[in-house]
């Protein structure tokens, strides 16, 4: 009979870039870098994250939530050009 | 389809792109390949042609970096980011920049091309049998030289086809030694090196010197990858070392084990634990085609597309068989026009070999676990006989012998030889940007620049460097010449192009067609046939050939002989 996997072990790889980010750490961080979101974060943060969200959803053609689930992280993890969506 | 803000788009449609560096995971003809097939993605919908320069400043600067690559924009290792491109204008404007972290392949794993050998330039089939044995990756097995070959079919006993995969020791890439090999041990900053090594270099490349002693030549090249070579991480370009140890468990293979993203790695040296040295292990990898023709797409000023089957969509998919999308057609075109191409022909996303691998340096067949040395098959078929040949393509003096082009092969005549040639050349070894199909060359006798011409285009080679294609509209012929079916060049800086009834005089300097042109061919070259399919200069006398006969005209324009091609030029027997 197959045996219980122990708890999986992730380590910290010397020379990777932009590792073991949280979700939100990993969204603002790709909505700053396509233009979704300004650098300058103000005290509504929370509701310009939202509008932002929706913004990439839109653009990208996922399902507007405005919310941070699993097919707009899906999507923030995938490879692509560098050139941001909006703006310059 | 979205332009860029203020519609950005380039003020000529003569293009120019150079390819500063080349990337260790590619042979440097299948990486120019792919960024020429990108290219002709847009020249195809478009009136934009793109000419390959090899010096000065181009409209596109094409380069590999990795993070900090000289721009504000840097890299971010494996995966993630891909490459970026700017929108059209000076300086920076218009390049293309791509991550070389990235493993990059034609979208379906390794491609390992293999040079030399009998299998002219095939990429490697694993797993391959050799001996018995199934082999994954390259071998060194049944040589006695070190270096490491490939089966490029899956049974080398049966077929016994073959090429040498990339190795330091067969040849690099870029630095200032032509490609040649590796010489190990070297002395560099008066220390001995044994391999490749980054040390002295900021961009993480991996080196070697040419000589056994960089402090004193300074010849130096960049190492191809190997095909067992680790991707990014902090090893790139080493290859894996098995077994190594993890956390104290011994690994015959590459794991994902320790990692969140389940991506498969190894160490580089036998103990992870000890000395932290890992990398990824080779994937699908991304399709420098694909990502090269999205990011010329931002070059001439197209920005990101909402449309996720566009080319122009932000992420990255690997698509077979690629056709360009409608929005991106419709796009490219509101910038600059549909172009003279009705129908555009599909791109595919397999490499077009540009260059077949020479056989003249020592290799021998791999052999069954003892070294012999078999003959190798040669790269053109001798058989191949000129005095064969009905009508040839083209014929020229070039370099001071007359050269008899035909589908893709050339014969060469000197007025010393008087015995017909014996084996072809291909043009590809020797003009390697030309088609197989060459209508008339002629050789400037000033400057010894040499110009080829294919249909509607035309090459001008400096040496080895050449420029081209463009197109004989930039000469100034209308578009109502097909081509051009002769020529040849005075002393005076003028060549006289001719097509049919009509022909053209160039300036060479300047590649313009001078004022009072066309002419009419049996006017001023009277008692000729007016459909020659073939005009050249030879030893100071004018050559009109028609079907297997050639009229030959003084420099007083008076027709002295009627003769064979094959017997009077060629010598046949």
């Amino acid at each position: 009979a197959p045996t219980a996997s122990k708890t999986p072990v992730s380590i910290t790889f010397p020379g990777e870039i932009r590792k073991n980010m949280t979700s939100v750490e990993v969204a603002e961080w790709y909505l700053v870098k396509f233009g979704y979101l300004p650098l300058q974060q103000g005290s509504n943060h929370h509701v310009s994250l939202k509008k932002a969200l929706s913004q990439m959803q839109s653009k990208l053609g996922l399902k507007v939530t405005g919310n941070l689930d699993a097919e707009t992280l899906d999507a923030m993890k995938t490879p692509r050009c560098a050139v941001p969506d909006i703006g310059n | 389809y979205n332009t860029f803000e203020g519609e950005l788009k380039w003020d000529h449609n003569d293009l120019t792109y150079r390819i500063l560096n080349y990337s260790p995971d590619l042979d440097p003809d299948v990486i120019d390949d792919a960024f020429a097939r990108a290219f002709k993605v847009w020249s195809d919908v478009t009136p934009l042609t793109f000419t390959r320069i090899y010096s000065g400043e181009p409209d596109i600067n094409i380069m590999f970096g990795t993070e900090n690559h000289g721009d504000p924009y840097p890299f971010d290792g494996k995966d993630g980011l891909l490459a970026h491109a700017y929108p059209p204008g000076p300086g920076m404007q218009g390049d293309a920049h791509f991550d070389d972290d990235e493993f990059w392949t034609l979208g379906t794993g390794i491609v390992v091309k293999t040079r030399f050998g009998n299998a002219e330039g095939a990429a490697c089939h694993f797993p391959f049998v050799f001996d018995g044995q199934s082999y994954n990756s390259c071998t060194s097995d049944g040589r006695s030289d070190g270096l490491p070959w490939c089966s490029t079919t899956p049974d080398f006993d049966q077929d016994k086809k073959y090429g040498f995969c990339p190795s330091e020791l067969l040849y690099t890439y870029g630095g200032n030694s032509n490609g040649e090999p590796c010489v190990f041990p070297f002395i560099f900053d008066g220390v001995s090196y044994k391999g490749c090594t980054k040390d002295g270099r900021q961009d993480g490349y991996r080196w070697c010197s040419t000589t056994a002693n960089y402090d004193q030549d300074h010849k130096y090249g960049f190492c191809p990858n190997r095909d067992t070579s680790v991707i990014g991480g902090n090893s790139q370009g080493d290859p894996c070392v098995f077994p190594f140890t993890f956390l104290g468990k011994r690994y015959n293979s590459c794991t994902s084990e320790g990692r969140g993203d389940r991506k498969l790695w190894c160490a580089t040296t036998s103990s992870y634990d000890q000395d932290k040295k890992w990398g990824f292990c080779p994937d699908q990898g991304y399709s420098l085609f694909l990502v090269a023709a999205h990011e010329f797409g931002h070059s001439l000023g197209l920005e990101h597309s909402d449309v996720k089957d566009a080319l122009m969509y932000p992420m990255y998919s690997y698509v077979k068989d690629f056709e360009l999308h409608e929005d991106d057609v419709n796009g490219i075109q509101y910038l600059y026009g549909s172009g003279p191409h009705p129908a555009p022909p599909k791109p595919t996303d397999k490499p077009i070999p540009t260059t077949t691998p020479s056989t003249s340096i020592t290799t021998t067949t791999p052999s069954t676990r003892t070294t012999t040395t078999t003959p190798l098959t040669p790269s053109v078929n001798p058989a191949l006989d000129a005095c064969k040949v009905k009508m040839f393509d083209a014929i020229a003096e070039l370099q001071g012998a007359l050269h008899f082009f035909k589908d893709g092969l050339f014969w060469t005549v000197t007025s010393k030889n008087k015995n017909a040639p014996q084996s072809p050349r291909k043009i590809s070894d020797t003009w390697p940007a030309l088609p197989s199909k060459i209508d008339t060359a002629f050789q400037d006798p000033t400057s010894k620049n040499m110009f080829f011409f294919s249909g509607r285009k035309f090459w001008q080679y400096t040496g080895k460097s050449v420029l081209g294609p463009r197109s004989i509209e930039k000469l100034g012929l209308s578009k109502d010449v097909e081509g051009i079916m002769g020529s040849f060049a005075r002393d005076n800086g003028k060549a006289l192009l001719f097509n049919g009834e009509r022909y053209w005089r160039l300036n060479v300097k300047t590649l313009t067609i001078d004022k009072g042109y066309p002419r009419l061919t049996d006017v001023d070259y009277a008692g000729v046939p007016s459909d020659s399919h073939d005009v050249f200069l030879y030893q100071g006398k004018y050559y009109f050939c028609q079907d297997r006969f050639f009229w030959r005209m003084t420099s007083r324009k008076q027709v002295d002989r009627v003769g064979y091609v094959k017997y009077d030029l060629l010598h046949c027997p």
